[in-house]
C-alpha cells in the first residue's frame, strides 16, 4: 500500500478543504513558523486513530476542530481523510481505499471506510494489516525525535514490542 | 510472545549497530536488556559509542549526537517492521550541517520502500526531496497549500 | 516578599507584552496569576495571541512560536533583574529564518548591558556576532577552541 | 562586572588547558555536533555553582572529570576558573576577581576565590551580590528553550521569584 492523498477539512489551523497528493519517495514541507506544518503531522496521526487529544498537542478533543481567526468563525466539525492506493490488489479487492475520521464540537465522532460508517477498531484493524498499525515509530512528532532516547528501558521494551 | 520479542529484538539490535556506524561513520552502539532471564518484563538499555570517544552514560552525549543515535534505533525498527509511511517533523533541527547530508542520503536509500513525509526548515534538507510543499498563512490563521517544486497542479 | 514578588510580576507581565509584540510583529500576550488572592502560592499563567490568530491553549502553539514566546518571557525577566551574563544554547534551532533574523536584531539591543554567549549551527547568527569560537575534536575526545574571527591571538 | 576568561582543565571533554576570552557584546560559539559546545555552558553553570549533575547532563558528579578517549587516560581532577572585572572597583578593591572550582574523582570539591580556599556558599553569595545569583534565565540549555513555557504554573512562579 502506499498513501496517495490526505484531505483536511475544518481541521486545526485548515478551515478551508485542503487536498495533499503525495508521490512515492520523499516529500518534503516547509513554511514559516506557526503556518500549519505540524498540524498536517497531527492529521495523519488522527486519521490513523489517534485517542488522545495530548499527542495532538490540544487541551481537549475539541482543539481538532477550526477555532476560528481574526476574520474567520470557528467551525462546528474537523474532517481528514486518506486516500490509500493497493499495488497489488487482490481478485475483487478495491484498489482505492479512503479513511475518513470527523469530529464534532459537541463531541460526535463518525468512521468510514470508502464512505461506509465503521468503529473506530475497525480503522485500527485495517491499518495494522497494511503495516501502519503502530505509529509510534511512524510519526515522529516535532521535538520528540530524542525521546527514544531518554525514555525508561520498559518503555523502550515496549517500542519494540509495537515493532515485534 | 516471548519468542516474537526476541527474534525482533535480536533482528533490531543487529541492524541499529549497523545503521550507527552508517550515520556516525564508526563507532559502535548495541542494545542490552536489563534482566536477560525475564524477556517479557525486562527493559532495554542502550550502549553508544561516537567514533574516536569511549563509552559513556548516554546521557552525557550531545543534542546532535542523541538525535543520531535515536535516527539510527529508528531506522533499524523500520527495517524489522517496514511501514508504509514515516513522517519526520524537523529531526534535522539539532544537526549540524554534515549530518544533515547524511541524514539526506540515509533517507534517499529507504525510498523505494517507504514514503517519507520531512518537515524541515533547513535548505539542505528541502534539496533532496522528490517533491516539496509549502504551507503559508497569507490569510492569518488560516492555513495553505502551494506546490513549489516539480510542478503540477496547484494544490489548494 | 509578598510586595517584592507582585512588584517583580507586574514589572515582568508588562515588559513580556511589549517583548513579544516586538518579536512577533504584532499580536498579544500577557501573564496571569491564577489565584491572585494568595500572592505567596499563586502560579502564573501564560496568554499569547501571535497576529491574526484567536488567543488558544499555549499548547495549541507551533514549536517556533512556543520558543518565540518564550524568548520574549525570557527576555523580560532579564529587563528586570539584568544579570551581566546570558548563555543561549542553540535557541535559534525551531526558528525559520525571519525569525532567527528578528532574533539577532533582538540581541544586538541588549548587547551594551549584557554579554551573551551564542551556541548555534545556524549561519545566520552566526553573522551577527561581535566575536566567534570555533570547537573541534582533530583529536577525537579531546575538544579544542579555536578563534575564528576578529583576529586576536588564537586561544588553545 | 564583565566576564573577562574562563579556564578549563581536565573538565569534561576538555582533557588539555583551554582559556576562552569574552570580549563584550555577543561571542558565539561554533562546531559539529558532539566537539564540546555545549560542555562550555555546563563550565559556566558549573563554577558558578550548580550542584546538581543532572543538570549537568552526567549519571554522576564525577561525570564532570575527563574520562578518557581512545588515546588519552582518564583525569583524576576537573576545573573550572572564571575571571571576572569590576568596572567600577571602590576604593582598595580589586579590579578582576577570580572564583575556580575543583572536584576531584574521589569525591572532594575545593573552591577558590582570587586563590583563598572558600565554602560554595561563598561563591554562591558573591555571585548573587554582582546579579549572577539566578542561573535559571541567565543560562538556557540546549533544548530547554520552551520549558518556560511548558512548565507548570507553579514552577513558573518560582522562576518569577528568583528574579525578583
Ligand atoms: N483548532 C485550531 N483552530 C485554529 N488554529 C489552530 C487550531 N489548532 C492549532 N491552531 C494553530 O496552528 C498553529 C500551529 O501550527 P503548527 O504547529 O502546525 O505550525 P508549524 O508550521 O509546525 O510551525 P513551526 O515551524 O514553528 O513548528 C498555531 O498558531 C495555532 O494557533
Ligand atoms: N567527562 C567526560 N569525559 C570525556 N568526554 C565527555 C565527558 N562528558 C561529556 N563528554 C563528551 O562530550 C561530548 C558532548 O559534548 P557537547 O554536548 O558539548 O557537544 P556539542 O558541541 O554541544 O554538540 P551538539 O551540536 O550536538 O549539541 C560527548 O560526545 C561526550 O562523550
Ligand atoms: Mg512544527
Ligand atoms: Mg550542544
Amino acid at each position: 500500500y502506499v498513501i496517495r492523498k490526505l484531505r483536511l477539512f475544518g481541521f486545526k489551523s485548515f478551515p478551508r478543504e485542503t487536498v495533499i497528493r503525495f508521490s512515492p519517495g520523499i516529500t518534503g514541507i516547509v513554511g514559516p513558523n506557526g503556518c500549519g506544518k505540524s498540524n498536517i503531522a497531527d492529521a495523519l496521526l488522527w486519521v490513523m486513530g489517534e485517542q488522545s487529544f495530548k499527542n495532538l498537542r490540544g487541551g481537549a478533543m475539541e482543539d481538532v476542530v477550526f477555532n476560528g481567526s481574526d476574520k474567520l468563525a470557528p467551525m462546528g466539525m474537523a474532517e481528514v481523510e486518506l486516500q490509500l492506493e493497493n499495488l497489488n490488489p487482490p481478485e475483487g479487492e478495491e484498489r482505492f481505499v479512503t479513511i475518513q475520521r470527523q469530529y464534532f464540537r459537541e463531541g460526535d465522532a463518525k468512521y468510514r471506510i470508502n464512505g461506509k460508517r465503521v468503529r473506530l477498531k475497525d480503522i485500527q484493524e485495517f491499518l495494522l494489516e497494511i503495516g501502519l498499525g503502530s505509529k509510534s515509530f511512524a510519526i515522529i512528532e516535532q521535538g520528540r525525535v530524542s525521546t527514544l532516547i531518554n525514555a525508561r528501558p520498559e518503555e523502550r521494551r515496549r517500542m519494540i514490542e509495537e515493532a515485534a | 510472545t516471548r519468542e516474537l520479542f526476541m527474534k525482533a529484538y535480536d533482528a533490531i539490535n543487529t541492524t541499529f549497530s549497523a545503521v550507527f556506524q552508517n550515520l556516525f561513520g564508526g563507532g559502535n552502539a548495541s542494545l542490552s536488556l536489563t534482566d536477560p532471564d525475564d524477556p517479557l518484563e525486562t527493559g532495554v538499555d542502550i550502549f553508544a559509542q561516537p567514533p574516536g570517544k569511549k563509552i559513556q552514560n548516554i546521557s552525557l552525549m550531545s543534542g546532535g549526537e542523541k538525535a543520531q543515535t535515536a535516527l539510527a534505533l529508528l531506522f533499524a525498527m523500520f527495517e524489522y517492521r517496514t511501514s508504509p509511511l514515516c513522517v519526520l517533523d524537523e529531526v534535522d533541527a539539532p544537526l549540524d550541517e554534515a549530518n544533515v547530508i547524511q541524514l539526506g542520503q540515509f533517507l534517499r536509500k529507504y525510498r523505494d520502500t517507504v514514503q517519507f513525509v520531512v518537515m524541515t526548515h533547513n535548505k539542505t534538507t528541502m534539496e533532496m526531496v522528490d517533491s516539496l510543499y509549502g504551507v503559508t498563512m497569507e490569510e492569518p490563521g488560516c492555513s495553505k497549500m502551494l506546490s513549489v517544486k516539480l510542478g503540477d497542479s496547484l494544490t489548494s
